[in-house]
């Protein structure tokens, strides 16, 4: 899955 | 969550601390770029907006919280109670040419045309340069404090060990973020030159001086 709509990384 | 991703982030959270101690400690932050911590806080800030729009995780909650709280107490110790002890004169890199450009770009490269994920965008672009005038202040005075250094050793650490949790995310669960990962390439290879130097001069007992 390529991008993030959700960004769990800080 | 796998260990190279928690390794980074307790690394990135222990330079935050060292840097905070340190001025704490000493009563002075001379040799402590403040515009590079202005231009952290704005990371975090632009960041973590999320934080009132979706819940991640407690650890996650958590640990944005600490660093943007630690980023304005620093920023606060800088400027207003040890300002007299600020290296002003030799901070000078001007902070407009990565803001600028760091700027327009997030608008033109992102996931999504959004106002939180430009901005999410923006403060990924700028923290891969944000160290700039931090290093920069460093060549100019030729020098810098051992506890400055061991700072920066752990601010390195925690982008080079994101790089292996991008690579472990990749294979085992697909994932990839490519605005991430380049940017997170960039910051990491910003600092390789003092990598070396940390190796070579301050884990041998030396402080780190450059050549004049």
């Amino acid at each position: 899955a390529e991008g993030a709509a959700l960004h769990d990384e800080l | 969550m796998n260990i190279f991703r928690l390794a980074g982030d307790l690394s990135h959270l222990a330079a935050i601390i060292i840097l905070l101690l340190k001025i704490w400690k000493t009563r002075s932050c001379a040799g402590i770029s403040g515009k590079s911590q202005i231009l952290f806080a704005l990371v975090f800030t632009t960041r973590y907006l999320d934080l009132l729009t979706s819940f991640i995780s407690l650890y996650n909650t958590f640990m944005k919280v600490v660093y943007i709280g630690c980023a304005y107490a620093t920023v606060y110790l800088i400027y207003m109670k040890f300002k007299a002890t600020y290296d002003g004169n030799h901070d000078t890199f001007r902070v407009e040419f990565l803001v600028v450009p760091v700027g327009g770009l997030a608008f033109l490269v992102n996931h999504d045309f959004s106002p939180l994920e430009i901005l999410w965008t923006f403060s990924i672009y700028l923290e891969s340069v944000a160290i700039l005038p931090q290093l920069f202040l460093i060549s100019k005075t030729g020098e810098a404090e051992t506890i400055t250094t061991h700072y920066l050793f752990c601010l390195g650490v925690y982008r080079a060990l994101y790089l292996f949790n991008w690579i472990w995310r990749f294979y085992f669960e697909g994932f990839f973020d490519m605005i991430a990962i380049v940017a997170g390439v960039v910051q990491t290879i910003l600092y390789c030159d003092f990598f070396y130097l940390y190796v070579t001069k301050v884990l041998k007992g030396k402080k780190l001086s450059l050549p004049a």
